[in-house]
């Protein structure tokens, strides 16, 4: 069964954020 | 460039393609805010708290041109046109009736593609400074950019004193949109 991750568009632009600066470091 | 959905396909798949198209958009106001002078300057922490805070407020900005406040409509990059009506599907039509007054004020202002960078990044150094350390740094850069944005604005239409007040008044707004909007859902299938 497909399953999903949820989460707000807050979290989401959080996450790539941090995701970006810490590829970036 | 954002695939919604064609007829066919059902609204979860519709939700998925609409969330997946915030990680590119989300990824370009990262690249904008190292260009904008002086952000660079600030800790790295600053820049990751700013960006958290402001991006939301940046996307609303850049969707506007989108937006078709006369027709109600929205064009994405793709050039794929849909209605208000039928974007409700998504469960966002609290957000895209914001969006469509938003819109309809900026693109009234009738800003040119630099003017409206410099808002952006105006934008983004307004946005709430919670979790800021050095705040200082923070307003210096925002006052720079202010400065910048109101004599390019002033600049272009001397005669007009309206214009850059009116554009100032639409940060509150995005922080409304900010606070109402960005705890939206998003769906993201893993497989």
């Amino acid at each position: 069964p497909k399953t999903h991750r949820v989460m707000t568009l807050a979290d989401h632009i959080s996450h790539i954020i941090t995701q970006d600066f810490a590829r970036n470091q | 460039s954002c695939p919604v959905a064609p007829a066919s396909r059902s609204s979860q798949e519709v939700w998925e393609s609409f969330s997946q198209c915030f990680t590119p958009a989300v990824k370009e106001v990262v690249e904008f805010a190292k260009s904008i002078p002086g952000f660079q300057t600030l800790s790295q922490h600053d820049q990751v708290m700013l960006l958290k805070s402001g991006t939301f407020q940046v996307l609303m900005v850049r969707f506007c041109s989108l937006f078709d406040p006369k027709e109600r409509t929205v064009t994405f990059l793709n050039g794929q046109t849909y209605s208000l009506a039928s974007l409700r599907a998504l469960g966002m039509g609290s957000l895209l009736d914001a969006m469509f007054d938003f819109s309809e004020k900026l693109g009234s202002l009738g800003l040119e593609p630099d003017e409206m960078a410099l808002f952006m990044a105006v934008v983004l150094v307004s946005a709430d400074r919670s979790g800021i350390v050095e705040v200082g740094a923070v307003e210096q850069l925002q006052e720079n950019l202010i400065r910048a944005l109101r004599s390019l604005i002033t600049s272009r239409r001397p005669d007009d004193s309206t214009l850059f007040p009116k554009l100032l008044l639409r940060l509150p707004d995005l922080r409304t949109l900010n606070n109402q909007h960005s705890d939206k859902l998003l769906a993201f299938r893993i497989d």
